[in-house]
């Protein structure tokens, strides 16, 4: 028979272990909800990027006046408290088919535009815009660009498909809440750099993608580079 | 918490001078 001692000390050691296994039950669980939450966010932001990602790889490019030939893709800042955001992407889309043709001859349309950007009064959201029902062309060098885009994304044409509503959001020093998403674009070489080689050397001199430059030809490569940061 | 993700897209086309 055990002592009282002896009984009380086994109380203790078995009523500790007790608690141990509960920590270690509430920190499993509590891992599995983290996994769960990481595997989540990683699937809502890849659905994104790959939409982004076929957006911008089978983007229109026009020439409407000679020499001058404009790939469809586009950041139009937005300024939140004097603080400018590059948060919207414009990319000429069109059914799909658009880089099977390049350069074509036209304008792009207001209906074959998407646009990728945080949601309006939730920036949780990252919508993908369409604008079916809109008219009119765009075009993507004019001065009244982004002003363009900004009255179409207002406007009722808009139609929003959310990617994702786990955006996290950053606060502006006045308080406003933003979309942590942003694009770059690098353009490989950049417009002004063809501009600037009018003479056939310095042409062929031009650090074109991939190498790929000849005495009057030369590849260009719009590069997108899209961050964000998700909820878990 | 929050997980940063990055993307990348690049779309290629001649130019001639």
């Amino acid at each position: 028979a055990f002592t009282l001692l002896e009984l009380m000390i086994a109380l203790t050691v078995t009523s500790g272990l007790v608690v141990i296994l509960g920590g270690i039950m509430t920190a499993s669980a509590t891992a599995q909800r983290h996994t769960e939450g990481v595997a989540t966010a990683i699937s809502h932001g890849e659905t994104a990027l790959r939409r982004v990602r076929t957006a911008v790889g089978s983007a229109g490019v026009y020439e409407v006046s000679a020499g001058q030939r404009i790939c469809g893709i586009a950041v139009v800042p937005t300024t939140v408290e004097s603080t400018t955001l590059p948060d919207t992407l414009v990319v000429w889309t069109g059914d799909g088919s658009l880089a099977d043709g390049d350069p074509l001859e036209r304008l792009p349309l207001a209906s074959e535009l998407t646009v990728f950007a945080p949601g309006v009064g939730d920036a949780h959201r990252i919508d993908e815009i369409s604008f079916p029902s809109a008219t009119g062309e765009v075009d993507f060098a004019a001065a009244d660009f982004a002003a363009t885009i900004r009255a179409l994304v207002a406007s009722a044409d808009a139609v929003r498909t959310r990617l994702t509503d786990r955006l996290r959001r950053a606060e502006m020093p006045a308080g406003t809440m933003v979309g942590a998403l942003r694009f770059q674009i690098i353009a490989q070489p950049t417009d002004a750099e063809i501009a600037a080689a009018t003479d056939e050397a310095s042409w062929t001199a031009l650090n074109w993608a991939g190498g790929f430059g000849g005495s009057s030809t030369g590849l260009q490569e719009i590069s997108v580079t899209t961050e964000l940061q998700l909820h878990l | 918490g929050s997980l940063p993700l990055f993307g990348s897209a690049s779309r290629r086309y001649l130019v001639e001078r």
